[in-house]
């Protein structure tokens, strides 16, 4: 059970991610969000981006602040214009 | 801050507004109430004034809804998005939408429809989101604000700025309120005089008017030193020693009191049919005047101070309301003595009684500070 429900967080995040980034960011809805390379890639960048914006430490990565203000209540409206 | 691309903005300072629906969450009129309040931390800082319609076309229309509601942007159920909202523009533009699976509040224990509906109505009028954490505009809800002490950060009030500039009376050249001090003469009140008290005191239009025989305070809280104006060089046909006044926020009305009669005004302009006698609005014969008078905005009601008792006009009935007079100091306890003048700001009222000050928490039911009178004059 730990396993599956580690694996099923994991899914869980990774969706998040690429919602939160496609919803707020402007992240193209075709890109794949595991990127292989470490320090770029739209993901990682868009990532950095969102760090940047709302005032995180950019690293590029999901750290665990980086996911607990993805998971905070927010507005709708995007972060980046269009 | 930063705006919409294209710097969208409203090309008129005076807006419409329309609640198209309610959320069960809460009464109507905290819903009412929480939006007229959001509109008005806006109109604090800039040119912009709202009135509501109930039919018909507006401006802006503020709506509940859940999933899909008709923009192509749909909710998603309870948590993460909270509301959104369109830049400036007809039809769904200028538009404040809020997620109904939301727990709506008027507190912090689920989501405080104020907070949120400052931020949308943000959006409304062209602000886009801040990266600043501090500013209304960033994106991510903060259940920390303190709602009792709320206030725009300098960033939200830059950028609202950017688009309409300050408010009217900011302006030297303002056609209706004139700005420039009198410088003071023998015989007139010093600020700073440790034994200064007031006649009445109001706010109006976000600023705090503090009445002394023949002239006034005027302080803005976004600068540092209040102006000093005669009575006169605004309203020429108001007496001087005022005994009471108050900001009817919700009308745009600042009554002033002195004797038995009571004037309106709207910004300069006396209404019409003023001064009318303060026994057409339920008191007694045996009230000749009136010490005080405060308007609490939240509930749309007046408190009037009288001697050691105190009256409670409902604004929205018109009328006063009944099992009144009651003792002062028994429902707000710790304001012992007649009240001279009194105002509300930040959620607190404060009461003036000489040289003496008394902020009173109406929540908590007690006084939080004394202070001297002439504090909010920078002495």
């Amino acid at each position: 059970y730990p396993v599956d429900r580690a694996a099923g967080d994991e899914n869980n995040s990774m969706e998040l991610i690429q919602q939160y980034l496609e919803n707020y960011y402007n992240l193209g809805k075709d890109v794949k969000p595991f990127v292989r390379r470490r320090d770029s890639g739209p993901v990682v960048e868009k990532i950095r981006e969102m760090q940047k914006f709302l005032g995180l430490e950019v690293t590029g990565k999901v750290d665990s602040d980086t996911l607990a203000m993805m998971r905070r209540p927010r507005c709708g409206v995007p972060d980046v214009g269009d | 801050f930063t705006t919409f691309p294209g710097m969208p903005k409203w090309r008129k300072t005076h807006l419409t507004y329309r609640i198209m629906n309610y959320t069960p969450d809460l009464p109507r009129d905290a819903v009412d109430s929480a939006i007229e309040k959001a509109l008005n931390v806006w109109k604090e800082v800039t040119p912009l004034t709202f009135s509501r319609t109930d039919e018909g076309e507006a401006d802006i229309k503020i709506s509940f809804a859940v999933r899909d509601h008709g923009d192509f942007n749909p909710f998603d159920g309870p948590g993460n998005v909270l509301g959104h909202a369109y830049p400036p523009g007809p039809g769904i533009y200028g538009d404040a939408h809020f997620d109904d699976d939301e727990q709506w509040t008027r507190d912090t224990s689920g989501t405080n429809l104020f907070l949120v509906a400052a931020h949308e109505l943000g959006h409304s009028l062209g602000l886009f989101h801040s990266a600043n954490p501090s500013a209304l505009m960033y994106p991510v809800y903060n259940v920390l604000t303190d709602l009792a002490r709320f206030h725009l950060s300098q960033d939200d009030v830059n950028g609202i700025q950017s688009l309409y500039g300050g408010p009217p009376s900011d302006s030297s050249s303002d056609p209706v309120v004139p700005t420039e001090s009198v410088p003071p003469e023998p015989g007139t009140p010093a600020a700073c005089d440790p034994t200064l008290s007031f006649d009445a005191i109001s706010t109006l239009r976000g600023e705090i008017l503090f009445f002394k025989d023949r002239h006034f305070w005027r302080k803005s809280l976004r600068t540092l030193e209040p102006g000093f104006y005669l009575i006169s060089s605004f309203w020429p046909s108001l007496p001087s020693g005022l005994d009471a006044a108050y900001e009817e926020t919700s009308k745009d009305i600042v009554f002033i009191f002195k004797g038995n009669q009571f004037w309106a005004m709207r910004g300069t302009e006396v209404q019409a049919g003023y001064p009318k006698g303060i026994h057409t609005l339920g008191f007694p014969p045996t009230v000749r005047k009136i010490d005080a008078a405060v308007f609490d905005k939240e509930k749309k009601k007046t408190y009037f101070f009288v001697g050691d008792k105190y009256w409670r006009y409902d604004e929205k009935r018109q009328s006063m309301e009944p099992g009144f007079p009651k003792q002062i100091a028994e429902d707000f306890p710790g304001v012992d003595s007649k009240v001279d003048a009194a105002f509300e700001a930040f959620g607190f009222y404060y009461f003036f009684n000489g040289s003496s000050q008394l902020e009173f928490d109406p929540n908590a039911k007690k006084v939080t500070h004394v202070l001297k009178s002439n504090s909010w004059l920078n002495c």
